[in-house]
């Protein structure tokens, strides 16, 4: 699964997500991609969330609006992304990944699975990274 | 407002030697993203080449170098939603189409309709002018092997793709 998050210089936010699906799927098996709300939700009052990962659990706990519910309780996109997807884990024992954005130009990068290739550009730098923890830094 | 970019391409386990590959393949993508955004375009647009430049990256699982179904062909889905009217549109279980997402897009800015999928998807395609690819070239070597892999007795598709928690 690929996916995308933005900001743009009015605030609007978007999001995007495009797969293959899940190795060795049974023919018309659809997961949480084309699902709003699961594989996927933008919304300008609370920011825009693409997710990757065991696409059943992602549809059990609809992870994207979870995730935005969080943040209009007023977390941050980092923190309403870990404690979704360790709702996910706990409720349904799902692996999965985000990238978040909220409407101010704040973002987030989060997975519960062992890695997740991501990167992020804003104000001159580009973030990247692939296992827990990393953040490289490259000027863009 | 200070734009800005995220991308991710695909949660669990990337094996070493495709490391350096993902990893240069979303910054890519979020470089070409991060350019229209500041160029003035939409969020919408950057979020639709992004998606369409990693679609078109073999070192992916979406377009080209998708996952095979249990009988190795390739069906895909893909999603696009705009924070400004909550419009979106979906396709689902679509072939032969090498940007899942722009067909994605089409639907929300040409139909009614959020979602369109398998063959429907391929006639709304046709109607709108996206060509249709060999199936062949959406698959990658890589690809195949893992889908005869996985075709063993025992073997546990899920957890080859997703790998176990990070």
């Amino acid at each position: 699964t690929v996916g995308a998050v933005a900001v743009d210089s009015e605030g609007n936010v978007a999001c995007a997500t495009s797969t293959g699906g899940m190795l060795n799927k049974m023919e018309g098996r659809v997961g949480d991609t084309p699902c709003v709300g699961c594989g996927g939700y933008a919304d300008n009052l609370l920011g825009a969330v693409s997710p990757t990962g065991h696409g059943e659990a992602i549809m059990k706990v609809t992870l994207s609006r979870l995730i935005l519910f969080y943040m209009e309780q007023g977390k941050t996109a980092a923190d309403a992304s870990d404690q979704a997807l360790a709702y996910m884990w706990e409720r349904v024992q799902g692996l999965a990944g985000v990238v978040v954005v909220d409407p101010r130009g704040g973002w987030a990068a989060r997975f519960n699975s062992l890695q997740m290739a991501w990167a992020a550009a804003q104000n001159g730098q580009l973030h990247y990274g692939l296992g827990k923890g990393e953040d490289f830094t490259l000027p863009l | 407002m200070l734009p800005v970019l995220v991308v991710h391409g695909g949660a669990g386990n990337v094996p070493r030697q495709r490391a350096e590959l993902s990893c240069a393949g979303v910054r890519e993508a979020a470089r070409a993203g991060y350019a229209l955004l500041q160029s003035g375009r939409s969020a919408m647009d950057a979020v639709v080449e992004a998606v369409t430049l990693l679609e078109n990256n073999p070192a992916f699982n979406a377009g080209c170098g998708s996952v095979l179904n249990e009988h190795g062909g390739v069906e895909m889905d893909a999603l696009v939603m705009d924070g400004r009217t909550l419009a979106s549109g979906a396709v689902s279980a679509v072939r032969r189409i090498a940007n899942p997402v722009q067909l994605a897009r089409l639907v929300m800015e040409k139909t009614q309709h959020l979602c369109l999928t398998a063959e429907g998807a391929s006639k709304f395609a046709r109607a709108v002018g996206v060509p249709e690819v060999p199936e062949e070239t959406l698959i990658t070597d890589y690809a195949r092997k893992r889908w005869q892999r996985n075709l063993q007795p025992g073997s546990n598709p899920v957890e080859c793709q997703m790998g176990k928690m990070g």
